[in-house]
């Protein structure tokens, strides 16, 4: 009998591994595990087998938490900002995600909000033409509010069903910039009845902990109403977002998995869970 | 905070006598946690509680009336010492044009890290050459540009059609006989999984033969920096390793498993999205931000 309970806890210890190198965290991934064996205590079972599948299971139970679906009917033009640290992937998913509701017949207008970084308002050019939509730009310098304001106005007279804002990165302890984010967000709720619709939190996947630091002061800041997990096409395994759908609520909306405008997938837990693994 | 934990941890064995090994193992336990929380890798924080569970055995702790405090000062500096050691600068004696090439992952901060390090030789009296190498991103080449221009350094005038590995054989001519000190070298980021680009960096590497080849990583990335860190040093072989974002509040453990794992130093790090945001590495002072 004691033979046995060492294995289980060497299969403890190696999940532990699994979780924790997959960016869990330590906290969340020793909270899983504990559930497990609470689980397999109460079931009395010690089948080393059911240990995977209940720790799958309580994954997948945090991630369908909260609803993923994106309803851009809800207003018109539907609002969405896009926001994020430096460098995750805020103006290549905007890209896509206007790529995607093109294609889907929709039409969809460019906020290029990001007026401080070098070229980023021709990235986000670049990427208007590739995905067949106008954009709104002031020059290098002006005031991110007044594009955006500019972009609502143009979004009405054109009958614009979707208007999608890119800003500039900033991190999230800055607190200036996230005053600045903020008070973008109160430009389009004026502006806007109902909006911004949906405000995307941009994370890179191989971002560690400080990706929950990020998830909380975004949401503090301007209300965070879904995430957009980038680069999964690496080697990183995004697990920090099983802490931030259990602690925040926010939804995992959409994947990003490559640089390419295609590379956008809607976000599906079972797919994430069993690649954890 | 692991300076609170470790006081509870030996406020409720103190009780007992004098401390014992399995003691010395739970107040560990506590300082792994911190360091997986700071990010660094699994298998590294681990070797590194092992090695300085001899430390920290010794009579320091054990007979410390701060037990907590000793054995965070010994894990302080063991952290500090493994990432410092002998840091050698940026190459100053090879012949001109000296090449610095950049690589990393996508969005890690390289074409704003090349703005930088050009400003920092520059103000050193030295005269660099900017060379934007990255075809695929949009508006890549226009970024470098701009940087230079704000700098007053010249950038060398890439063509999006060309082949990465012809811009940078034609810039380094360019530089040659522009008579420039240093030509840096912006690569578009890349998946250390792509063997295609990944192929692209060791072509540029074998026409240029770079004096520094710098890895640029976040400092915010988590457990995947070992297996990323490896792949670019085992084909490229690296000279130094450059952390961005640390004006954030990323812990960094990323500085002490890429360290471990390719034994390579970091040599700068990026303070902010200005130019002027760029400083020494301070392994010291990194060690402290790791452990919280
Ligand atoms: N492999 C991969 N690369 C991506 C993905 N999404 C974005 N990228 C790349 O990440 C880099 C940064 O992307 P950007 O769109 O400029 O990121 P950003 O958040 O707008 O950056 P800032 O505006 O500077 O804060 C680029 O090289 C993109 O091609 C993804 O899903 N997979
Ligand atoms: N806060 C902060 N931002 C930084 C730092 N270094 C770079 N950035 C920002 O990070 C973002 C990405 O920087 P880039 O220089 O475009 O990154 P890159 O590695 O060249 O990106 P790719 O070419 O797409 O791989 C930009 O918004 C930069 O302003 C830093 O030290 N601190
Ligand atoms: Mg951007
Ligand atoms: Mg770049």
């Amino acid at each position: 009998v004691l033979g046995r309970k060492r294995i289980d806890e060497d299969l403890y210890d190696e999940l532990e591994e699994i979780l924790v190198t997959s960016d869990l965290g330590v906290q969340t991934s020793y909270r899983l595990i504990e559930k497990v064996r609470e689980r397999l205590r109460r079931g009395e079972s010690d089948d080393a087998g059911l240990v995977k599948a209940y720790l799958k299971e309580e994954i997948l139970t945090i991630l369908k938490s909260t609803g993923n679906a994106i309803d851009t009917g809800r207003g018109k033009p539907f609002v969405i900002m896009v926001v994020g640290v430096n460098g995750v992937g805020k103006t290549t998913t905007i890209g896509k995600l206007a790529s995607k509701y093109n294609a889907e017949g929709k039409s969809v207008l460019l906020c290029a909000g990001d007026t401080f970084r070098a070229a980023a308002i021709e990235q986000l050019e670049v990427w208007g033409e590739r995905a067949g939509c106008g954009i709104i730009k002031h020059k290098e310098g002006s005031d991110p509010s007044a594009v955006l304001f500019d972009a609502i106005k143009a979004a009405k007279s054109r009958g614009t069903d979707i208007l999608i804002a890119d800003t500039a990165g900033r991190l999230h302890t800055k607190t200036n910039l996230m005053e600045e984010l903020k008070k973008t967000r109160r430009v389009v709720e004026r502006e806007v009845s109902g909006a911004p619709h949906e405000i995307l939190l941009v994370l890179d996947a191989t971002t560690g902990q400080n990706a929950v630091s990020q998830a909380r002061l975004f949401k503090e800041a301007v209300e965070i109403t879904g995430i957009v997990l980038t680069k999964l096409d690496g080697t990183a395994k995004g697990g920090v977002v099983v802490s931030i759908v259990d602690e925040l609520k926010i939804p995992v909306k959409f994947i990003g998995i490559g640089e390419g405008v295609e590379d956008l997938r809607h976000f599906e837990p079972s797919e994430f869970v069993e690649a954890l693994f | 905070n692991l300076s609170e934990k470790l006081n509870t941890v030996f406020k409720k064995l103190r009780g007992h006598g004098t401390l014992s090994e399995a003691n010395i193992e739970e107040a560990l336990k506590e300082v792994r946690m911190a360091l997986l929380e700071a990010d660094v890798n699994f298998k590294v924080a681990r070797d590194f509680i092992d090695s300085v569970k001899v430390k920290a055995m010794g009579s320091e702790v054990m007979q410390s009336l701060t037990p907590g405090q000793q054995m965070i000062k010994i894990v302080r500096d063991e952290l500090a010492s493994l990432m410092g050691g002998v840091v050698s600068p940026l190459d100053t004696a090879a012949r001109p044009p000296i090449a610095i090439m950049l690589v990393g992952l996508q969005g890690s901060g390289k074409t704003t890290t090349a703005g930088k390090l050009a400003r920092l030789l520059k103000s050193k009296g030295k005269k660099p050459f900017l060379v934007p190498a990255d075809v695929y991103r949009p508006a890549a080449i226009l970024q470098l540009k701009r940087l230079g221009e704000q700098l007053g350094i010249n950038v060398y005038d890439s063509n999006a059609g060309d082949d990465p590995l012809n811009i940078c054989r034609e810039a380094f001519r360019a530089a040659d006989r522009g008579g420039y000190d240093y030509i840096i070298l912006d690569t578009a980021g890349r998946l250390h999984i792509d063997d295609e680009l990944m192929q692209e960096l060791s072509a540029i590497k074998i026409a240029i033969s770079p004096s520094e080849i710098l890895f640029v990583a976040d400092a915010m990335i988590g457990q995947d920096a070992v297996n990323v860190a490896k792949a670019f040093d085992e084909r490229l072989n690296l000279s130094g390793v450059i952390l961005t974002k640390l004006d954030g509040d990323a812990r960094g453990g990323v500085a002490l498993s890429v360290k471990a794992v390719t034994g390579k130093p970091i040599k700068f790090i990026g303070v902010g999205e200005k130019l002027d945001a760029f400083e020494p590495f301070h392994p010291d002072r990194m060690a402290s931000r790791i452990l919280g």
